[in-house]
C-alpha cells in the first residue's frame, strides 16, 4: 500500500458518501444516471467474487464489501425510495454498446482463461467506461447540481490517483506492472478530462456547472 | 516473468 493508492481509495469512498449525501439531503436522485450506478454494481460483483476464496487483508475485504453494499443500496434508493425523482427518459445511453465490447475484450485480454480471471478483466474494462451514461446525461441536460459535480470529481480523482500508484509500484516492486488495469485506467481517467476542465474553471470558482450551449 | 496481476488492488 502506498499513499497514492490509499488516497485514491479514500477518494472513491468519499465519492460514494457524497452521492448518498446528495440523494438523502435533496431527497432526490435527479441528475444521477441509474445506468451508470447499475454498471458499478456489475463491476463490483464481478471483480470482488474473490472475497469467497482469497483473503488479502482486513482493509481489502472491508472495502470490497462496502463497495458492493453501497452500490446496491444506491440502486435501491433510485429504484424504490426515490423512484419518482428518477427520470429514465434522459438516461438514454445504450449500455449494450459498452457491455458487448467489454465481454469481448475480457475474453481476449486476461491473465488466465478462467471464469474468475475473465470476470476480473471484464470488470476492469467495464469500470473504465461505466461513467459514460452519467457523462452523457450531463451533456444532454447541460447542467448539474454542484453536489453531483463533487461526486464526479471525487470519482475522477480516485482513478487519476491510481496512475501514480502504478508508477510507484513499478519502481519500488521490481517492475511489477498490470497492463490490463493500466490501459483501462488511463482510458477511464481520460474520460474525465472534459469534466475536470469545467469543474476546475467553473464549480471551484463558485459558479454553477453549466456546459456551453 | 509470468503474467500475473497484483491481487491487492481494489
Amino acid at each position: 500500500m502506498n499513499l497514492f493508492r490509499l488516497l485514491g481509495d479514500l477518494s472513491h469512498l468519499a465519492s460514494i458518501f457524497i452521492l448518498l449525501h446528495k440523494i438523502q439531503t435533496t431527497r432526490s436522485c435527479r441528475g444521477i444516471s441509474f445506468k451508470t450506478q447499475a454498471l458499478y454494481v456489475t463491476v463490483f460483483v464481478a471483480r470482488y467474487l474473490d472475497l469467497f476464496y482469497r483473503y488479502v487483508s482486513l482493509y481489502n475485504s472491508v472495502m470490497k464489501l462496502f463497495f458492493i453494499a453501497s452500490s446496491v443500496y444506491i440502486l435501491y434508493l433510485m429504484k424504490y425510495k426515490y423512484r419518482p425523482t428518477n427520470d429514465p427518459s434522459i438516461d438514454t445511453f445504450r449500455i449494450e454498446y459498452l457491455l458487448g465490447p467489454c465481454v469481448l475484450l475480457s475474453l481476449i485480454f486476461n491473465y488466465k482463461f478462467s471464469v474468475t480471471e475473465v470476470l476480473w478483466s471484464f470488470s476492469i474494462f467495464l469500470e473504465s467506461v461505466a461513467i459514460l451514461p452519467q457523462l452523457f446525461m450531463l451533456q444532454r441536460t447541460g447542467e448539474a447540481e454542484t453536489i453531483t459535480t463533487h461526486y464526479l470529481a471525487a470519482l475522477g480523482v480516485y482513478r487519476a490517483l491510481y496512475i501514480p500508484n502504478w508508477i510507484y509500484r513499478y519502481i519500488t516492486e521490481d517492475g511489477v506492472v498490470d497492463p490490463i488495469a493500466v490501459t483501462a485506467g488511463l482510458v477511464q481517467t481520460g474520460l474525465y478530462i472534459d469534466f475536470f476542465y469545467v469543474y476546475f474553471t467553473k464549480v471551484l470558482q463558485g459558479q454553477k456547472f453549466e456546459l456551453p450551449a | 516473468k509470468s503474467a500475473e496481476r497484483p491481487k491487492d488492488e481494489l
